[in-house]
């Protein structure tokens, strides 16, 4: 027992760490040489105990405090060298800024913040649906038995993600909550994501011509989203914080979903003056609803294709 | 961070796009 007593838990825990790494990686060689014999290897997800320790993390206090530091104003002197590792570390491309001096950006949150010059973009006239704004497309397709999925073979549920259809009355008794979205005979339910990486363009805008009516902002974690985390964590983007935004388009049914992530946690929309995201204190699960139709708006917010809708800040 | 869209469309709406790939806002997602 003294013996016990007298180990150190150091060598303990690195011991168990670096045989459960070792472990893990032997399942990813093998899952690599199946790929290799042209065996489709379903994604390795988390399990429970990873995504509860990694939720633990305090994402939206570091979100916080990286956001405060980047609101500090930099000495003009300072401003060249920090925001040129920025752009070298993130692959910037400054040409298409509107403003193209360094020294304009008086913090990094401005920086983030920057616009394009309204050349850089010019927006397809002869499609109805536009990309809303740059990054990379993770996953897109049709959204079949209420799954949608962040990357392939790695789903969430479509109920969750959107909450309780109750945004608007539903006239007909519907099997399912994804026929509860598609009005039209005929139609499909499609679905598309795109990761902003952090050297990208951070406003988003109106991909359609169509009419925003309601607006739900989920508070939650801040867990990172790119791509190798969206390929481990199921449901990750059902556990952050987001904003979705549902109205109607030509076709019917319209929404778009701005996700929070670590360092970006706040999501601006330019015509939604009430809405705070990244709160310090909101009740786990809740969920806040507002309708932009009244009786003197019965159309809700008009949204041109290409119109500037909102943007994620640092922090 | 991340923007997801969900809508729908007529069933023979097509996505024009690959997995992985860049695009900048303005550039089209599909054809009906």
């Amino acid at each position: 027992k003294y013996k016990m007593a007298r180990m150190r838990p150091l060598p303990i825990l690195i011991a168990t760490g670096s045989g459960y790494l070792g472990y893990d990686q032997y399942g990813r060689y093998k899952d690599r040489e199946l790929q290799k014999l042209g065996i489709e290897v379903p994604p390795r997800v988390a399990n429970e105990l990873q995504v509860t320790i990694y939720k633990s993390i305090p994402t939206r206090l570091l979100s916080r405090a990286w956001g405060r530091l980047n609101q500090v104003d930099l000495p003009t002197w300072l401003r060249k060298p920090i925001y040129s590792l920025y752009i070298w570390t993130f692959g910037v491309n400054m040409k298409e800024a509107a403003v193209e001096d360094l020294q304009h950006y008086r913090n990094l949150g401005e920086f983030f913040r920057r616009k394009l010059k309204p050349q850089a973009r010019p927006v397809c006239d002869s499609h109805c649906v536009i990309s809303p704004a740059d990054g990379k497309i993770l996953h897109f397709g049709r959204v079949k038995n209420c799954e949608v999925e962040q990357v392939k073979g790695v789903t969430y549920s479509l109920e969750t993600f959107l909450g309780p259809y109750t945004w608007t009355e539903s006239l007909d008794d519907p099997s399912s909550f994804q026929d509860l979205l598609v009005t039209k005979e005929g139609n499909e339910l499609f679905h598309c994501v795109v990761y902003l990486a952090p050297g990208d363009y951070h406003c988003f805008h109106s991909p359609t011509d169509w009419r925003v009516a309601h607006r739900r902002h989920f508070p939650g974690s801040l867990m990172s989203v790119n791509p190798g985390v969206a390929r481990w964590i199921k449901e990750l983007f059902c556990h952050n914080e987001r904003v979705v935004l549902s109205g109607e388009w030509t076709h019917g049914f319209f929404s778009l979903t701005a996700v929070g992530a670590t360092n970006v946690g706040s999501i601006r929309i330019y015509f939604d003056k009430e809405l705070r995201t990244n709160n310090p204190r909101y009740n786990k699960g809740s969920y806040n609803d507002l309708s932009y139709v009244s009786n003197n708006n019965r159309e809700g917010v008009t949204m041109r294709k290409g119109e500037h809708l909102g943007e994620f800040n640092l922090g | 961070s991340t923007i997801v869209l969900l809508f729908e469309a007529p069933r023979d709406f097509k996505f024009s796009l690959t997995a992985g790939q860049k695009i900048h806002f303005g550039e089209p997602l599909g054809t009906m």
